[in-house]
């Protein structure tokens, strides 16, 4: 698969390191209300370096670091390391294997990590530019808005296509 | 650039109507440029006629009408261009069972090309899947990755 | 029950002549995607005098009329009546059953009738103002519009606060 | 008049603080008057807490919980001023089993005083209604009533 693993730590409600790792076919991700399941997608979103807070259902990004419950205090940073198998060479870089890592502490300060080297952000987001995951990625569709094509003008349907070409 | 755009687009509209033909088994699709604000950026128009009827606008279709046609785009973008990951949060959430059926038989016609991640509470959509995480709150707050099903048999077609 | 019956003739998918008697209860409606539940809350919406075509996901209000199918043609009109028992007096009015009916013509000429005798729609809309049925009416929830009331600003909520005054 | 809005926002935010307790089974709900562009004029804040959780703003609820925080409100409106007649389309759809059985029970405590209509997909509501329309399109384009099935066995609860 293209997406090996996912490791969650300090990220909304996942207050401890879970990993998840992928395999062919596709996975399915259940669970009841309130449980976590799109806090997984904004992780992935998040990792893949989205700047925009709004798009993460959080008034500000330090919203993101999870912030306590009834028995746990709050943790001062969240981080999210994604596992890619690059042997077909789609993300343009020489390695076989890429891990991507994104951290953000309270005080604001983010860092954003490339197997385990710190990088930039645009390292990062210039690796997916042309896997549809990129600047407006039509390939991410967040709970309730899968009408969002169907529902929005004519002109702002023209950025899927731009992102598509 | 503007040639490719144009041809993008050529190639989406073509698999659009092959698509929504499949999804909506019958009735006709179709993408159309439009005369945005300047003729270096036009806008997309989608038309789209279930089979059997006549409608003047795509406002009018149903919630879950509506949800298959931004299926049938998204796939024939993929067509075009696969994407080589897709996370899907709750996208089968208004559709019925038959509908649901059939999404289900598109995803797994792509699911070769493209890794798919759906977030579902849809137990019919949870057959199909070959990797089921189920997640918890039994600690109020917190979130634990419950158990892992590998490999479900997954009951051949 | 308040509401006793609801025809609907021409208005979108239901071309011919259909009834809907209520009793005791709640009334569940069921059916497949695109089969016309969603066009009977339009419905029971317009009879009540709704005059913003987009709240009733049309373009333009002749839009409601049935436009036709595979094996149909277009009707002329839409009609919609709404009988309601009155012997608690909940309505302003003498009768102890109120019938209310709106037809649109193809021309755009609309009648509304109160008992079968033409009246005017401030007539009609006059009646509902005492029972959350009224201008923003909180009592009728749109299809995907549940969390309308959380994801909104504060001041757009105070409508809902006003109506209920 | 302000007193009106000042006397109904008193009564259904202790209403609010009282469903969300009940629906939430635990947790913490509550409404405040906000400074809005005027005095007079002031918006409506909504808070609440799920039971064991900490959340610094309503946006982090999940869609499910932001459902269930709606039908609080509505039902804390009709506390204090009952509406007769009420229709619901697919209020249910994003909630998960257990709150689709929460929703019922709190919507049949009203069922006295209020005439409900639902529009759903979820066989669990329709095992609450005492009448079912079932609504088809079997000749393409034209919606047609199928049944009525009434007084249906409702199981006493
Ligand atoms: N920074 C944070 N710290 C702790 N918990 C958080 C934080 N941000 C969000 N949450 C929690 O995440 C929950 C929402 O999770 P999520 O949206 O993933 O639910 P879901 O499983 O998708 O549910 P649904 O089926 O209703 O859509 C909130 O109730 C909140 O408790
Ligand atoms: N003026 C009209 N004339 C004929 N048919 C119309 C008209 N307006 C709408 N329709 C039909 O109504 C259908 C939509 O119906 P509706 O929105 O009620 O479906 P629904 O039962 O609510 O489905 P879902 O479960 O997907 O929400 C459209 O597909 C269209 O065929
Ligand atoms: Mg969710
Ligand atoms: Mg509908």
């Amino acid at each position: 698969p293209f997406f090996k693993k996912l490791t969650i730590f300090g990220f909304k409600s996942f207050a401890e390191k879970t990993t998840f790792k992928f395999h062919e076919g596709f996975t399915a991700i259940v669970g009841p209300n309130g449980c976590g399941k799109s806090n997984i997608y904004d992780a992935i979103r998040w990792v893949l370096g989205e700047q925009n807070s709004y798009l993460l259902r959080c008034p500000s990004m330090t919203n993101v670091i999870f912030n306590g419950s009834a028995d746990q205090k709050p943790l001062g940073v969240a981080e999210v390391s994604l596992t890619i198998g690059n042997s077909s060479k789609i993300l343009p870089i020489e390695f076989n294997e890429v891990t991507i890592t994104r951290r953000l502490y309270r005080s604001g300060e983010s860092e954003y990590l490339l197997n385990k080297a710190p990088c930039r952000l645009k390292d990062i987001t210039h690796l997916f530019l042309d896997t549809g995951l990129g600047h407006s990625p039509y390939s991410l569709i967040e709970q309730n808005k899968v009408d969002f094509i169907v529902n929005s003008k004519s002109q702002e349907r023209r950025a899927i296509f731009e992102e598509a070409a | 650039s503007k040639e490719l755009f144009d041809k993008t687009f050529a190639e989406v509209s073509t698999n659009f109507t092959a698509i929504v033909k499949n999804l909506f088994e019958g009735g006709t699709g179709a993408l159309k440029l439009t005369n945005g604000a300047s003729p270096q950026e036009p806008g997309v128009e989608i038309s789209v006629q279930p089979p059997g009827k006549r409608l003047q606008s795509i406002s009018l279709l149903s919630g879950g009408e509506k949800a298959l046609v931004s299926i049938c785009l998204l796939f024939a973008i993929f067509l075009h261009k696969p994407s080589p990951f897709c996370v899907l949060d709750e996208i089968d959430a208004s559709l019925d069972e038959a509908n649901v059926g059939r999404f289900n038989k598109l995803l797994n016609s792509f699911a070769g090309k493209t890794q798919f991640i759906l977030i579902t509470h849809n137990k019919l959509t949870i057959t199909y899947a070959s990797t089921l995480y189920g997640i918890t709150m039994e600690v109020p707050g917190v979130s634990k990755l419950l158990s892992v099903q590998l490999e479900k048999m997954v009951n051949s077609e």
